[in-house]
Parts: C-alpha cells; sequence; structure tokens
C-alpha cells in the first residue's frame, strides 16, 4: 500500500458515499445515469469475485464488500424505491450500455495476462470499468445543469483511478517486475475519458458555480 | 506470487 493508492481508494469511497448520500437522504437521483450505477454493479461484481478465494487484508476485503454493497443498494434504489425512482430520468439516460459489456468480454478473451475463469472476467471488469462512465457523461450532455453532489460524485469517480495512475508509478519505480499494461492503459483511458469533464469541472469550481 | 501479490489492488 502507498499513499497514491490509499487515496485513490478513499476518493473512490467517498464518491459512493456522496451518491448514497444524495439517494439517501435527499431521496433523489436526478441527474444520476442508473446505467452507469449498472456497469459498476458488473464491475465489482466480475472484479471482486476472489473476495471468498483470495485473502489480501482486512483492509481490501472490507473495501471490496463495501463497493459491493453500495453499487448494488444504488442500483436497487433507482430502480425499486418509489421515491427514488420518480427522480430517475429514463427518457434522458438511454445509452445502450449493453452494447459496451459484449465488446469488453469479447476483448478480456483476447487480451488477458492468464487464460482462467478468474482472471479474464477480472480482466474484463478493467475494460468495462474504463467505459462505464460513458452513459453519465452522455446523461451529463443532456441534462446540461447538474447539482453539486452530482458533480462531487463524478469528480471523485473520475479522480480515483487518476490517483491509482500514481501508484501504478510509484510500484513499478519500487517494485521489481511491476508491470501490468493491460491495467495501466485501460486506467488511463478511463481517465482520459473525464477530461472534458474535469475542464469544465475546475472552470465551474473556480467560478464558484455549480457544474454545468 | 505473482497471483496475489497483482490482484492485491480494488
Amino acid at each position: 500500500m502507498n499513499i497514491f493508492r490509499l487515496a485513490g481508494d478513499m476518493t473512490h469511497l467517498a464518491s459512493v458515499l456522496v451518491l448514497l448520500l444524495k439517494i439517501h437522504t435527499i431521496k433523489s437521483c436526478a441527474g444520476v445515469s442508473l446505467r452507469t450505477q449498472e456497469l459498476y454493479a458488473i464491475v465489482f461484481a466480475t472484479r471482486y469475485l476472489d473476495i471468498f478465494t483470495s485473502f489480501v487484508s482486512v483492509y481490501n476485503t472490507f473495501m471490496k464488500l463495501v463497493f459491493l454493497g453500495s453499487s448494488f443498494s444504488i442500483v436497487w434504489y433507482m430502480r425499486y424505491h418509489k421515491a427514488v425512482h420518480r427522480t430517475y430520468d429514463r427518457e434522458q439516460d438511454t445509452f445502450r450500455h449493453w452494447f459496451l459489456v459484449l465488446p469488453c468480454l469479447v476483448l478480456a478473451l483476447l487480451i488477458h495476462e492468464k487464460f482462467t475463469f478468474l482472471e479474464v472476467l477480472w480482466t474484463f471488469s478493467l475494460y468495462l470499468e474504463a467505459v462505464a462512465i460513458l452513459p453519465q457523461l452522455v446523461l451529463l450532455q443532456r441534462t446540461r445543469n447538474i447539482d453539486n453532489l452530482t458533480g462531487q460524485y463524478i469528480f471523485l469517480l473520475g479522480g480515483y483511478r487518476g490517483l491509482y495512475i500514481l501508484n501504478w508509478i510509484y510500484r513499478y519505480f519500487t517494485e521489481p517486475h511491476f508491470v501490468h499494461w493491460i491495467t495501466w492503459i485501460a486506467g488511463l483511458v478511463q481517465t482520459l475519458l473525464y477530461a472534458d469533464f474535469f475542464y469544465y469541472y475546475f472552470l465551474r469550481f473556480i467560478g464558484g458555480r455549480g457544474v454545468e | 506470487g505473482y497471483m496475489d501479490d497483482y490482484h492485491d489492488e480494488l
């Protein structure tokens, strides 16, 4: 563990807490893409399959349970909780996210580090996470103005993988044989997809107004 | 080993 990865995990944790706070307290998911949340639930379900077979640390297992629990409960809230579901913008959240799943699965079957069931699904989760934000970014373009909580959520979600990139650079220089191109390229693509959002976020943030 | 040190990240 290094400071970059810890900061990344805490930023990721903060993003899910901000979203849960918004949905649970003000019972609203306005501006939030259910499709992105569904993709993230699949990302965690396929990435943390080893939660029962390989124990890394209490921290690691605890965080996996938090991310699994939060992503599935957010999907449940947005789909089935009456008050929250009413605030879901079904007409605007139309990105065909299932079209993202198959190419990621095919790519994982072609490009992976080891051809085992767990490793292929793990690689699939990396590719899927890289593009999982797309429905949310498209929804953002359509709804133009979003509330601060949603803006903070997207900012933190985009920032966590950026911090992971610093972690990979740190580990590359401090640990021999720590070379994982698949993880690095997927993480870089994921972070670059937020570039446009970060630009507007900082513009607004500096201006002190909401994220438009 | 290769597997566990690699998949020690979230």
